[in-house]
C-alpha cells in the first residue's frame, strides 16, 4: 500500500531532512502509479502529481512523522481539497415543488438512486414525486412503479406516450395539484456522443427548469469517466454528481477525474442495492478509499 | 505518433497516454511498450509511423483464442449462464442472443432467474417477445435456482436448442450471492451434469481496473467460459480485456454495441486493436 511503498522510498531521508526534487521523483513515480490503479484518469493524475511536487518540494520533515508519511499527506489533503466539500444537501427551492432531474449513462443506476433519494427525502419529513421519463428502456416504468409503490411514494406516467418533455411537464403539474414538494425525473441511461439523446435531455432541462441535475455515474467507471462527466456537463450544466456502487472493491477514482473535469460536488453515494444504501459524499473518505 | 518522426521517449510517453486511457492498466501498458521496445530494436524499426501497426499486432497476438468462437455444443438443450456486476448488460445481451439462436433456426428458451430486481422479470419478458422466444418465469422473489431447474427441465421435454439463464446483477465482493450463482449452477447439473455448457460474465466497456477483479472472482466461484463487453458504442475502449486474457487465459466472445435487438458482434481481436487509436 501507498504508505508502505513511500516509507521505503525515503528510509535514508533521516532525521530533520527536507523533501528535495532528487528524492521526491521516486515517490512521485509511486503515486501516480497508485493513482492510475485506482482508475485516476491520465491527465487528471499527471497535474494532481505536479501539483503535489509544488507543495512538497522544500517541505520540512516534522520530527514525528516519516518523510514517507509526510508526502502521504500532502496527496491525501490535496485529494480532499479537489474532491470538494462535505456534501451540502440538496436546496429546496424558494417555490415548491423543487425539481431533480437524473441523468447519466445506460446502467449507471439512475432509476435506483431516485428511489433512494424520494425515499431519503420522505424520512426528512417532504413529500416526493417522481416522474417515469424513461420511455424506452423495457420496462424501466414497471421498475419505477415497483420503487415508488415500496416506498409509497407516487410515480407519474403517461401511459403509451413517448413525448418526454410532455410527460415531465404533465408530471410537474400533476405533483403541483397533489402538494408534492419535491420531484424526481427519472430519464433513460444516455451516450454522451447520441447527439439525438443529448438533445432530448437538454430540450427536457428547456421546458421544465429543474432546481439541481444529477449526473449518476457508476463508481467502477475507469479512464472515461472524465469523457462522459466533461459532455455531459458541456450539455447540461448539472449540478451534482452522484456516484454509484461503491458498496464494492473499486478504488472510486473517478470521483477525483469527473470532480477534478466538472469542478460539480460529489453529493450521494450509493452503497447497495436497496433503497436504503446512499450516503452523504464524505470528500476524506472517498480520499482513502483512491489512496488505497 | 503521427507527429513524431522519429522513436523517441516522447512517442514512447504517447504510447503509454493511448494504452493507460484505454484501460490497459499500468502493468500491462509497461509489458506492451517494452515488447514494442524490443521489436524495434530487433526489426531495426526506424520510423514512428511504424508503431501503430506494432501495438496492432501486440495486441492481437494477446487477444486471439481458438476458444473464442461463439456457438453452440451438441449439447441438447445447450445451456447458456449469463452472469456479471448491476447493470453491466446482461438481459439486453440475452435479448439480443435469443435473436440471434431463433434466426438460426433455433428453438430458444430463457429462464428469468433475476427473481430480486425490481421489473427484472418483466424486462427479460419483453426482451422474449421481442426475440419471438418463450420464456419461463416464477413469482418475484422465489428462488432463482428453482427457475433455472425449471427452465432446463422445459427445455428438455419441449426439444429446446438453446436456454439463456438471466440472473440478477450483483457484486463479486457478495459472497452470499456468489453463493446464489454457485446453487443455480449446481441445480442446472441434478438434470445435465455439463451444463451450464457456457458461462458468460458481462462486462461494462465503461468499467476499469476493478473488471480484472470482477473475473477473478467470478472466475474462482464459477469457472466462466467467455466474456461479453458491453456498451463499445460509447468512448471507453474496454482494454482491460488484455489484462484479463493474459491473467486469466478468458477470451472475449461476443460485444455489445447499442441497446437494439441486432446491436451483438462476434469478438475479432484485429477489430479491437484497430479500434485502440480512433
Ligand atoms: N450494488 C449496487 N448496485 C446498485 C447500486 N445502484 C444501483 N445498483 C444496481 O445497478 C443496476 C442498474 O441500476 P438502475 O437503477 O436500473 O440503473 P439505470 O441508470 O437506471 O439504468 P438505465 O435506465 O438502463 O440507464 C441495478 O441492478 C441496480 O440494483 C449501488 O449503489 N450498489
Ligand atoms: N449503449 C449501450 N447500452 C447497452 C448495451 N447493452 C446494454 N445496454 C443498456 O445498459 C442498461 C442496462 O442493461 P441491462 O440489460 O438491464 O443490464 P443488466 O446487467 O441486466 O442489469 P441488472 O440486471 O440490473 O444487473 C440498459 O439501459 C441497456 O439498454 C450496449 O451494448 N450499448
Ligand atoms: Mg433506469
Ligand atoms: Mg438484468
Amino acid at each position: 500500500e501507498l504508505t508502505e511503498k513511500l516509507n521505503s522510498i525515503f528510509k535514508h531521508l533521516k532525521g530533520r531532512g527536507k523533501l528535495n526534487k532528487k528524492n521526491i521523483e521516486e515517490a512521485l513515480k509511486a503515486i501516480r502509479r497508485a493513482l492510475l490503479e485506482a482508475d485516476v484518469n491520465y491527465r487528471v493524475t499527471k497535474k494532481f502529481v505536479n501539483q503535489v511536487k509544488e507543495r512538497a518540494v522544500g517541505q520540512e520533515v516534522l520530527k514525528s512523522i516519516t518523510p514517507g508519511q509526510m508526502v502521504v499527506k500532502i496527496v491525501h489533503d490535496e485529494l480532499i481539497s479537489l474532491l470538494g466539500q462535505e456534501t451540502k444537501d440538496i436546496k429546496m427551492a424558494s417555490q415548491p415543488p423543487t425539481i431533480i432531474m437524473m441523468v447519466g449513462l445506460q446502467g449507471s443506476g439512475k432509476t435506483t438512486m431516485a428511489g433512494k433519494l424520494a425515499r431519503y427525502f420522505k424520512s426528512k419529513g417532504k413529500l416526493p414525486f417522481m416522474i417515469a421519463g424513461d420511455v424506452y428502456r423495457p420496462a424501466a416504468i414497471d421498475q419505477l412503479q415497483i420503487l415508488g409503490k415500496s416506498i409509497d411514494v407516487p410515480v407519474f406516467t403517461i401511459s403509451g406516450s413517448k413525448n418526454v418533455v410532455k410527460i415531465c411537464q404533465k408530471g410537474i403539474a400533476d405533483a403541483r395539484r397533489q402538494g408534492r414538494n419535491i420531484v424526481f425525473i427519472d430519464t433513460a441511461g444516455r451516450l454522451h456522443i447520441d447527439e439525438k439523446m443529448m438533445d432530448e435531455v437538454s430540450r427536457v432541462k428547456k421546458a421544465v427548469n429543474p432546481h439541481e441535475i444529477l449526473f449518476v455515474a457508476d463508481g467502477m467507471t475507469g479512464q472515461d469517466a472524465v469523457n462522459t462527466a466533461r459532455e455531459f456537463n458541456r450539455h447540461l450544466e448539472f449540478d451534482g454528481v452522484c456516484l454509484t456502487k461503491l458498496d464494492g472493491d473499486a478504488r472510486g477514482g473517478a470521483a477525483l477525474s469527473i470532480a477534478q473535469v466538472t469542478k460539480k460536488p460529489i453529493k450521494y453515494i450509493g452503497v447497495g442495492e436497496r433503497l436504503d444504501a446512499i450516503e452523504l459524499f464524505h470528500p476524506d473518505r472517498m480520499a482513502s478509499r483512491i489512496l488505497g | 505518433i503521427r507527429r513524431h518522426v522519429k522513436i523517441d521517449d516522447d512517442m514512447i510517453d504517447e504510447l503509454e497516454e493511448i494504452l493507460i486511457q484505454a484501460d490497459f492498466g499500468v502493468g500491462t501498458s509497461l509489458k506492451i511498450i517494452e515488447n514494442i521496445k524490443k521489436r524495434i530494436k530487433e526489426e531495426k524499426i526506424k520510423e514512428s509511423n511504424q508503431v501503430p501497426s506494432l501495438l496492432k499486432s501486440e495486441v492481437t497476438k494477446i487477444l486471439m483464442s481458438e476458444e473464442a468462437r461463439f456457438g453452440l455444443s451438441d449439447a441438447k438443450p445447450h445451456v447458456i449462464m449469463m452472469i456479471g456486476v448491476n447493470g453491466t448488460g446482461k438481459t439486453t445481451t440475452i435479448g439480443k442472443m435469443a435473436l440471434r439462436f431463433r434466426k438460426e433456426g433455433k428453438k430458444v428458451l430463457l429462464g428469468a432467474s433475476d427473481t430480486f430486481r425490481a421489473a427484472a422479470i418483466e424486462q427479460l419478458e419483453v426482451w422474449a417477445d421481442r426475440a419471438k422466444v418463450d420464456v419461463v418465469r416464477h413469482a418475484s422473489g422465489s428462488d432463482p435456482a428453482s427457475v433455472a431447474f425449471d427452465s432446463l427441465k422445459a427445455a428438455k421435454s419441449r426439444g429446446t436448442d438453446v436456454v439463456i439463464i438471466d440472473t440478477a446483477g450483483r457484486l463479486h465482493t457478495n459472497i452470499n450471492l456468489m453463493q446464489e450463482l454457485k446453487k443455480i449452477r449446481k441445480v442446472l447439473k441434478k438434470i445435465m451434469p455439463d451444463a451450464p455448457h457456457e458461462t458468460l460474465l458481462s462486462l461494462d466497456a465503461t468499467t476499469g481496473q476493478n473488471a480484472l477483479q470482477q473475473a477473478r472472482i467470478f472466475k474462482q466461484h464459477l469457472d466462466i467460459t467467455g466474456l461479453v463487453v458491453t456498451k463499445l458504442d460509447g468512448t471507453a475502449k474496454g482494454g482491460i480485456i488484455v489484462a484479463i486474457k493474459e491473467e486469466l487465459n478468458v477470451p472475449v466472445k461476443l460485444i455489445g454495441v447499442g441497446e437494439k435487438i441486432d446491436d451483438l458482434r462476434d469478438f475479432s481481436a484485429k477489430e479491437f486493436a484497430g479500434a485502440l487509436f480512433e
